[in-house]
């Protein structure tokens, strides 16, 4: 988990970081 | 092609599959159509040019790394709308978007190209090859708007772009899968509904084995791409650890 934490913060966000 | 499907699967579903990732495509493709088309006379100057062939290397390298990585978010975005794919134990979902996320980009660029000028739109303008010479790496270079222009090439509609980066995104036959029947009956599904929207759109025979034969050159150019970082990263590994986007280096990492 930790090796791809962003990954998961990403998949588990209801919104994105990205402006869409 | 006499309109039934798998039994399993009715057409209304693959309908409505077909219609999910079209929606979900439209929605996180990053740069609408009509918007890269508006743009594509606006080509970089000599001198823009001259600019990005004069950068150092790790430069280049650490401005290319940001904008896959940003092309990528979008590619997440998308995989979490597709109908099944939340669904999907996080391992899979993460080894699917380690394994798939650069091909779709490679797929989705095929939207940001202009083959009659053989350049693609990156940081605000429409950049031929010569653009990326600074990287050091000209055959991949060439590779990547090979694939571009032979993908434009079949003039694919945005429901068969999004269908097939689906496709593409939902392959089984990625390593370390746990639950790969899981993925295979989506990817099943995804296909059905690929060739649902071909026929659908009239397409001809052929289309489809033209498509499967782009899923080895993705992997291919992806594979090169590996390649080329590890190269990079035993000359400048500590640009990579300090100034390289966190996601690349998740997915990318050795």
């Amino acid at each position: 988990k930790e090796k791809h934490k962003i990954l998961h913060q990403l998949l588990q966000n209801s919104t994105s970081p990205v402006d869409l | 092609s006499n309109g039934e499907t798998s039994p399993t699967v009715s057409m209304a579903e693959l309908e409505h599959l077909a219609q999910n990732i079209s929606k979900s495509h439209v929605e996180t493709c990053q740069y609408l159509r009509e918007e890269l088309q508006q743009l594509s006379w606006q080509a970089f100057l000599q001198d823009e040019v001259d600019g990005y062939q004069s950068k150092p290397r790790e430069v280049m390298w650490q401005l290319c790394a940001i904008k896959i990585t940003e092309a990528i978010q979008y590619v997440v975005e998308f995989a979490k709308r597709i109908d099944g794919f939340m669904e999907l134990c996080q391992n899979d979902q993460i080894v699917l978007l380690k394994a798939g996320s650069l091909e779709v980009v490679f797929v989705r660029m095929c939207r940001a190209f202009d083959t009659q000028n053989n350049t693609v739109y990156f940081d605000g303008k429409y950049a031929g090859p010569d653009v990326f010479k600074a990287l050091g790496c000209d055959d991949l270079i060439t590779s990547v708007f090979d694939f571009a222009k032979s993908m434009c090439s079949l003039h694919l509609s945005e429901d068969e772009i999004a269908l097939f980066s689906a496709f593409v995104l939902l392959s089984a036959d990625r390593t370390w899968l746990q639950e790969k029947l899981q993925v295979e009956k989506l990817q099943q599904k995804t296909q059905l509904a690929l060739q649902h929207v071909l026929q659908k759109n009239q397409r001809e025979d052929g289309i489809l084995s033209k498509l499967r034969c782009k899923v080895s050159a993705l992997r291919s150019l992806c594979a090169r791409h590996s390649e080329n970082l590890s190269a990079f990263r035993a000359v400048y590994p500590d640009i990579v650890r300090s100034h390289f986007p966190p996601l690349y280096k998740e997915l990318f990492g050795p």
